[in-house]
């Protein structure tokens, strides 16, 4: 563990407690993505499949729980909560998230580290995650406002994984043997999706204006 | 590769 997987790992359970703080002092998702939710919950639903038979660490199986539980949640809160569901933008909502995930999972049986069922389902949730924000930003710039915390919630969510890719540069160059060239190269791909939210969200903090997306 | 080591990462 380096101080940029740990800042990596804090910054990606600040963007899930932030949205479970506007889901839950809100009480509404406007806004948010159900796509982007049911998708981040099928990542750690499939990355995480060896959190009962591979104890790597306390903390390891705990962030594991964590992410698999508050994704699960917040698809839960979407789909049954009366009030929270009443807010969900299910017209703007309309990106094809199921070819994303039909694409991915094409892509890890081809482009894996072990054609294995652990290995095909690691690789289908790194590609998976690396477009899973597809729909959140396609719901944002189609909503043209963002609510702070929603604002805050994709920045962090996206910054987390800038800091894995230093991370990886760390390792690369500390430890002998590391190569992880499918995450790195997914994590920049990720990270490059975020590029213009990243550029208007600095622009909306450097003038304190709202954050306001083009349409 | 190493299993255990190439998965020890979130």
């Amino acid at each position: 563990m380096n101080i940029f997987r740990f800042a990596g790992d804090m910054t990606h359970l600040i963007s899930v407690l932030v949205l479970l703080l506007k889901i839950y002092a809100t009480k509404s998702c406007s806004g948010i993505s159900l796509k982007t939710q049911e998708l981040y919950a099928l990542v750690f639903l499939s990355r995480y499949l060896d959190l009962f038979t591979n104890y790597i660490s306390l903390y390891n199986t705990l962030m594991k729980l964590v992410f698999i539980g508050s994704s699960l949640a917040i698809v839960w809160c979407m789909r049954m909560h009366h009030a929270v569901k009443r807010s969900y933008d299910k017209e703007v909502d309309t990106f094809r998230h199921y070819y994303l995930v039909l694409a991915c999972f094409v892509l890890a049986t081809l482009v894996n580290e072990q054609f294995t069922l652990r290995e095909v389902c690691w690789a289908f949730s790194i590609y998976l995650e690396a477009v899973a924000i597809l729909p959140q930003l396609v719901l944002l710039q189609r909503s043209g406002n963002v609510d702070n915390l929603t604002g805050q919630y994709v920045f962090f969510l996206g910054a987390y994984r800038a800091f894995y890719i230093l991370n990886w540069i760390y390792r690369y160059f500390t430890e002998q043997y590391f190569t992880r060239w499918i995450a790195c190269i997914a994590g920049i791909v990720q990270t490059a999706l975020y590029a213009d939210f990243f550029y208007y969200y600095f622009i909306s903090w450097k003038n304190n204006a709202k954050l306001q997306l083009p349409a | 590769i190493d299993a255990e080591h190439h998965h020890d990462e979130l």
